[in-house]
């Protein structure tokens, strides 16, 4: 991967990091552009345990298929007893119609059904979903499918892991956007816990977010 | 599009976890800009697991989990967590920035004694996506005209919030900055243009990183923003990508 980044950018590709505990993420290659041949697409990342989860997102009112499947989720959820978020790249699944929503919701699901020891509450899916790439295009849904249970088998909680992970979001990126920390609190219940925090994101074009 | 997921192994149940989220973002992800183009797919999701446990006690096997994090904005676990998240977040963000398609420059927009954060988000927010200030920072350009222009056209302002005789821009060196010595270059002070000096702004111009200061002297709050230039790149990048 690091081949591939230019080397003005190498400095904010991080080498090493702390990352939460009970969490695993994976970056699995399918394909969803014909074109992408070797670089991971599909990206994985899983609590361990149900969590409590929470999102904003675009307030563009063309608002694509995962956006309206995830904000249904949390909200049927209330935030609670979620498990991860599965996110291909290549392909934005917006203005898709009804397809669309149906592409993503399985998308949703097949992460789901990775867990097959969590109890069925009646709520659905607990996976948070994202796509990006072109515009009103449909997913290659079935590629994408068929690689979801080989994501979980990937799913690892290592510095390597974290990386590609965050490749595998990345369109006309040039580098991956990975950041971690650790931080206490000051409340004497938590003073003397260490926790820690990680991120990714990707967008290097059609950026000026405006999320709620 | 942006996307982006933040994960922690602290204790936030979804009420706080939502709060705090919306204040990071407010202060983050809401304030920058590459293109001036809200995406359709724009997703930024935080889990919390609070696997992070209590160490045990002397003589325990047992790890406990640390109690939740209330949803009370004066409460002390609550303000560290927001704090270490909005931080956190903006230096996410900026990494968006950063990697902007074509972008040969990272701008920070600092808009003080504004009479609203609203007013001074409004102002920072129409400097970032106004191509000829975009176009002239590519040039390397220290044109204050247009970013003053920008300024005088930002909608849905406050009544008073931009006189232009109150008006003060500057360009600031960042810390790394070969010109860091020279301190800021003052390019209109309270609606007077300085002379400004050619060659120092050629100098400061040279550099990756980029302060712009505008204080509107019509009140007390401020906001910033995070932007990128505008480059022949992104045309090319752009006119490729097809839908």
């Amino acid at each position: 991967l690091d081949s591939s980044i230019p080397e003005s950018k190498q400095k904010y590709v991080p080498t090493s990091g702390t990352y939460p505990k009970g969490f695993k993420v994976s970056g699995t290659h399918v394909g969803v552009k014909p074109a992408n041949t070797k670089f991971p697409d599909l990206a994985f990342i899983v609590s361990e345990k149900p969590c409590s989860a929470a999102a904003v997102f675009t307030t563009n009112k063309f608002q694509a298929a995962p956006v309206q499947i995830s904000r249904s989720m949390l909200e049927a959820r209330k935030g609670e007893g979620v498990r991860g978020v599965i996110i291909n790249s290549g392909c934005a699944n917006a203005v898709t119609g009804r397809r669309g929503e149906e592409d993503a919701l399985a998308m949703g699901e097949k992460a789901s059904s990775c867990f097959p020891d969590d109890p069925d509450d009646g709520l659905g899916h607990r996976s948070i979903v994202m796509s990006t790439g072109v515009i009103g295009q449909h997913l290659p849904i079935n590629k994408i499918l068929d690689r979801i249970h080989q994501a979980s088998s990937n799913l690892d909680s290592s510095h390597s892991a974290w990386l590609t992970t965050a490749r595998a979001i990345c369109t006309t990126d040039t580098f991956p956007k990975l950041l971690s920390t650790t931080f206490t609190l000051p409340g004497s219940a938590h003073r003397d816990v260490v926790y820690s925090l990680a991120g990714m994101t990707k967008g290097a074009g059609m950026i000026h977010p405006n999320m709620a | 599009t942006l996307l982006a997921i933040l994960c922690t192994d602290a204790p936030v149940p979804p009420p706080a976890l939502s709060s705090l989220l919306k204040i990071a973002t407010n202060k983050s992800f809401n304030c920058i800009s590459i293109d001036g183009d809200t995406s359709t797919n724009d997703t930024l999701a935080i889990l919390a697991n609070g696997a992070a446990a209590l160490p045990s006690t002397p003589g325990s096997q047992s790890q406990d989990s640390a109690p939740a994090i209330p949803n009370d904005p004066k409460d002390p676990d609550y303000i560290a967590m927001s704090r270490v998240l909005t931080d956190f977040s903006q230096r996410l963000a900026q990494l968006v920035v950063r990697d902007g398609e074509g972008a040969t420059k990272f701008v920070e927009v600092h808009v003080h004694h504004a009479p609203s954060v609203a007013d001074a988000k409004a102002i920072a927010s129409t400097i970032a996506r106004s191509p000829l200030v975009k176009t002239a920072l590519y040039g390397k350009d220290a044109n204050w005209g247009r970013i003053l222009c920008a300024i005088g056209y930002t909608p849905n302002l406050s009544e008073g919030a931009v006189v232009p005789e109150k008006m003060t821009v500057s360009f600031v060196p960042v810390d790394n900055s070969a010109s860091r010595g020279e301190g800021a270059l003052r390019l209109l002070v309270n609606g007077e243009p300085e002379r400004v000096d050619e060659e120092r702004a050629a100098r400061l111009l040279q550099d990756e990183d980029l302060k712009i200061d505008v204080s509107l002297g019509t009140g007390m709050e401020e906001a910033k923003y995070w932007f990128c230039d505008f480059s022949h790149e992104y045309v090319t990048i752009n006119g490729d990508y097809r839908t």
